[in-house]
């Protein structure tokens, strides 16, 4: 069966994006057909991955009901990873979904069938709790928390795990915590050690053995287009994702 | 009279909060009065100017015209600057605000006559170009724009430019770039001497001589809810936006 899990933190700029286009090439890697669905107006992930601005159906189109993934999902330069790029029509999206109807199932409807082929599928979301994250939430069976060892992201994580057990209450029963993977680690610092003391300590169980380290080729594989394991397979960064991939091919859903 | 300083960019974690901050108390300790504003439902600038979830009216009081500035400012730690703070009602503000009437006003409107008292005031923005930041670009003299330098940052900037200019065109005919300011710049890193020579390239006129440094020392000032200034004074994140005020306070808006 097909895993659907949703990479989500309404925090800004604490790896959702690095975390999502270099995890789906490692469960790739591992030979896990993946999808990957960048749902964020932003469209990281699609220049990530080494797309301009897609021409072609892609995220909105799915959410509007106008194409269906087999129709929107392209090949990328990983074997075995597709992508269902964002594009320029995704900014007005949450506005004009606030009043059509089913407005948190329209991505849950549009992957029902369709992600069948897939053994993974990560959403990328954008750093909000706002309707396009609401429809992540909605259609994952589990959420990836990323987080940064910083004052102000850890001081956020609350709000990520309230908007999951509220998602979980009224929209999606099923809805599991994958798990929190600590990201941009940097050991010669006190203020991670103490950031990852405090959230093992409040989240035993939901905090991933893999920790990502402060790595600057996942920033450089970005800015050509690759993910990590493409351009520095050697890398701490690369390590890292593999490291983290393995260990969710290997446990259920954290909680 | 007032200037009214937006602090924005839609690219999460680039350093908005800790610029709105360290800035305001960097221009309150040049012994002029400000005012800063925390209109993210996420309140990082509330709490790192030490103000758990305040009682009494905040920005969306301001917003939904319940209460005037005079009421809802509260002085900080930091003599001369006075704090507008965020509250947990501002999450739901973007769908309330989506119906009402002159919508994208109301902060204009609260800060037209009550702002007098203030040198400046400076508004943190959250991470997203919605009704939130639309109502601090048409209430704003001009926007400061932080651009870590990374990629995605990089590639987000042309966003954020056309949202100025937008904003400009429909809704605020003044409204100017205060400025770019590079944020987390890691002298050791080739990534950021590319990013940096691209930007000034780009945007000769529009980026600020001062650039903040990669500095811990501003991270651990906001988990003590403190202005680096008040936390460590020597540090090189305090030097950066000491000068980044004395620039500001110098110089008129960029374009
Ligand atoms: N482990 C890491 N080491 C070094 N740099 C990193 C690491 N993870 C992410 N980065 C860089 O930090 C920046 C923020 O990461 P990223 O964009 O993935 O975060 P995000 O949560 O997706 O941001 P947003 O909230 O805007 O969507 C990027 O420029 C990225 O290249
Ligand atoms: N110059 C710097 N050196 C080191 N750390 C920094 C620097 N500037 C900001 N930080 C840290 O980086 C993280 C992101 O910064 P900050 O929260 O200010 O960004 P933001 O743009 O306001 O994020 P958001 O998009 O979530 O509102 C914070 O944890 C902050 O403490
Ligand atoms: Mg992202
Ligand atoms: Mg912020």
């Amino acid at each position: 069966t097909t895993r659907i899990i949703a990479i989500a933190n309404q925090k800004g700029g604490v790896g959702k994006t690095t975390t999502a286009v270099n995890l789906a090439a490692c469960l790739a890697a591992a030979e896990r057909r993946t999808l990957l669905l960048d749902i964020d107006p932003q469209g990281n992930a699609t220049s990530g991955l080494g797309f301009a601005q897609a021409a072609g159906p892609g995220v909105y189109e799915l959410l509007a009901g106008e194409a269906k993934v087999a129709e929107a999902a392209r090949p990328t330069s990983v074997p075995g990873l597709d992508l269902v790029p964002a594009s320029d029509r995704l900014i007005g999206a949450e506005l004009e979904l606030a009043s059509a109807p089913r407005r948190e199932a329209r991505l849950k409807e549009a992957l029902n069938v369709e992600a069948e082929g897939y053994a993974y599928v990560v959403i990328d979301c954008p750093p909000s709790l706002g309707l396009l994250t609401v429809n992540a939430l909605t259609a994952a069976h589990s959420v990836l928390i990323p987080l940064q060892c910083e004052y102000y992201a850890l001081e956020g994580l609350a709000r990520i795990i309230d908007a999951v057990r509220l998602c979980r209450m009224r929209l999606n029963p099923g809805l599991a915590i994958e798990g929190i993977v600590l990201t941009m680690y940097d050991a010669r610092l006190n203020l991670c050690e103490q950031v990852e003391q405090e959230v093992r300590r409040h989240f035993p169980r939901e905090v991933f053995r893999t920790v990502i380290p402060r790595n600057v080729r996942l920033s450089e594989a970005s800015s050509f287009g690759k993910p990590v394991i493409l351009y520095d397979i050697r890398s701490a960064g690369a390590e890292g994702y593999l490291r983290l991939a393995k260990e969710i091919i290997d446990g259920a859903a954290k909680s």
